[in-house]
């Protein structure tokens, strides 16, 4: 029972992984390393939620056991020539109670520079040797979690080593202890800092890499009444809000045809007004019977009309016929007579 | 419409999200079965429509007609079913939300 997406900004991206049947996708745990690498260049949290979506819908698997599933996108800033990601949890609603929260980032394995061995003076035209590059350099995981608006690098809630990978793929890391202890705190500006030691490393991601957090959680006001109002009704932030326009506050922008229609000015009759326009080429305009436009299975009795009228009515008929069939004056006569 | 039962019943209904204005921040569904109640809870009711006990009695003291002024049961929802349902919150992030009770499986007079 389920259409198409709605036409949005996502649903591209969605399509694009519609039509992609990556088999390693559809298998195993969505925050499991997928290998989706650039070269996939999808927005990977549209097809994150996507999957999550498609997995209840298909096969009724909630979510991480709960009920809401929140995405959160990061914005990208360099402090100390180095990429920081921050992350604003404020949409979080107070009856969501944290299941899990995972942090997805897309990691390559980094290798130091090679480094050169000091070459003696005496051998000094002798080509230097370059010594093999030691093991890939280590990359860790700094959050911190500030309030809203302060100043301060915020306070440091979690350090992860991580194992730097063979090749470039998406990992996921849970970080739901740091989550809950930044929300207990009130402070719902969360950063993370992929640090490989190495200055000027940090070189800003394409939006497309930049990670993301998804937070499970259970709603517990999701059973009360009206509910999805709640979070679903609202009034669209993206209206111009001419307050002249008089459509509903939550009226879409794209006004649908109404399926009722309104009386304009006080009712006269119980015609559908708009409907008493008649074809132009109606020959007989009086004649014009509207109930002919509902298809009704009972039919009206027709009044007959006069003799002279089905006359002229037949004649009428007989001169629109076709040219081919005509009768000399004598067949007439007796047809007439008959 | 015209062939639909008298009686208390399930009736089909496709809500489109385009229609209650929801549609630019829903991305998916774009419409789903809702369904909804409709019909007559009237003595005697037949067990299709899985009076309560209560709907029963009342039914019989509204057909008595000693007491006036009683409705006859009323025709709703009885048992529904979920619907998860995709859309963008305030700063656009995407979030899944699964609603209960969102569209209807069977009715009852109740």
């Amino acid at each position: 029972s389920h259409k198409t997406l709605a036409q949005s900004p996502w649903s591209a991206a969605i399509d694009g992984l519609v039509a992609d049947k990556d088999p390693q996708r559809s298998q195993g745990d969505p925050a499991a390393t997928t290998s989706l690498g650039p070269g996939g260049d999808q927005d990977m949290v549209a097809v994150h939620m996507l999957r999550l979506y498609e997995k209840y819908s298909r096969r009724g698997a909630r979510p991480g056991g709960g009920n809401t599933v929140r995405s959160f996108r990061a914005r990208q800033e360099m402090v100390n020539q180095k990429a920081v990601y921050f992350f604003n949890l404020t949409s979080m609603q107070d009856s969501e109670m944290i299941l899990t929260a995972t942090f997805h980032f897309y990691s390559e394995p980094r290798w130091p520079r090679a480094r050169e061995a000091p070459c003696k003076q005496r051998a000094k035209n002798a080509s230097c040797r370059l010594l093999p590059p030691g093991p890939p350099s280590r990359q860790h995981l700094l959050f911190r979690s500030l309030s809203q608006n302060t100043a301060s690098q915020g306070l440091l809630r979690g350090a992860m080593a991580l194992v730097p990978p063979p090749r470039g793929l998406w990992q996921a890391k849970d970080i739901s202890p740091i989550v809950k202890a930044a929300r207990q705190d009130g402070e719902l500006l969360l950063s993370a800092q992929l640090d490989s030691g190495e200055k000027g490393l940090g070189v800003p991601r394409a939006s497309l890499l930049a990670p993301y957090i998804l937070i499970y959680a259970n709603d517990l006001a999701i059973s009360e009444p009206n509910s999805v109002a709640v979070t679903l009704q609202r009034y669209d932030p993206f209206q111009t809000g001419d307050p002249e326009s008089g459509a509903a506050p939550n009226n879409s922008a794209d006004p649908r045809v109404r399926r009722a229609t309104q009386a304009s000015g006080p009712l006269q009759n119980n015609e559908l007004p708009g409907l008493d326009e008649r074809p132009a080429h109606a020959p007989h305009p009086h004649h014009y019977h509207k109930h002919e436009l509902w298809p009704n299975p009972f039919r009206a009795l027709k009044p007959r009309p006069g003799r002279k009228d089905r006359r002229k009515k037949a004649q009428e008929v007989f001169l629109g016929s076709s040219p081919v069939l005509d009768f000399d004056e004598k067949t007439m006569q007796k047809a007439r007579k008959k | 419409q015209w062939d639909e039962p008298r009686v208390c019943s399930r009736r089909y209904l496709k809500v489109d999200f385009a229609d209650i204005g929801w549609n630019e921040w829903i991305i998916s569904p774009k419409s789903f079965d809702a369904y909804y109640c409709a019909g007559a809870c009237e003595f005697p009711m037949p067990k299709i429509v899985r009076p309560s006990n209560h709907a029963t009695i009342q039914s019989i003291v509204r057909a008595v007609g000693i007491v006036p002024g009683i409705p006859e049961p009323c025709c709703v929802p009885d048992k529904m079913n979920s619907l998860g349902v995709l859309f963008l919150d305030e700063n656009r992030n995407v979030v899944l939300k699964v609603y209960p009770n969102m569209s209807v499986e069977t009715c009852a007079c109740r």
